[in-house]
């Protein structure tokens, strides 16, 4: 998988969440995603978590497109 | 280490996001 498809993939879903197109999620738009996505809001809860490394309730899309780097490396090495 | 543990439960929780975003996009199951 090139880098450009990462970074194209990674603003289509950052986009899936964004639906006002804010430029950030929060947590209320990750748990939206339920209706979508076969999770749960709490198992989604969970992801805003790890994905917000900081912990300002705010999920960028650099934040974001850390967290699918860090799954895509994970994927990698399995 | 109690730590270490939840790391690895997150990763897992990551994995199956991620996984469920890319089968949404390519249709596949």
């Amino acid at each position: 998988v090139g880098q450009n498809t990462i970074v194209e993939k990674t603003h289509e879903f950052f986009q899936m969440c964004d639906l006002e197109d804010k430029g950030f999620i929060t947590r209320r738009d990750m748990q939206r995603l339920n209706t979508e996505l076969p999770l749960s809001a709490e198992e989604l809860e969970n992801v805003f978590d790890t994905l917000d490394s900081d912990g300002n309730e705010y999920l960028t899309l650099e934040e974001f497109s850390s967290g699918f780097i860090e799954f895509l490396s994970g994927q990698e090495i399995s | 280490d109690p730590n270490m543990k939840a790391g690895a439960a997150n990763e897992g929780v990551l994995a199956n996001f991620f996984n469920s975003l890319l089968s949404k996009k390519t249709g596949a199951p």
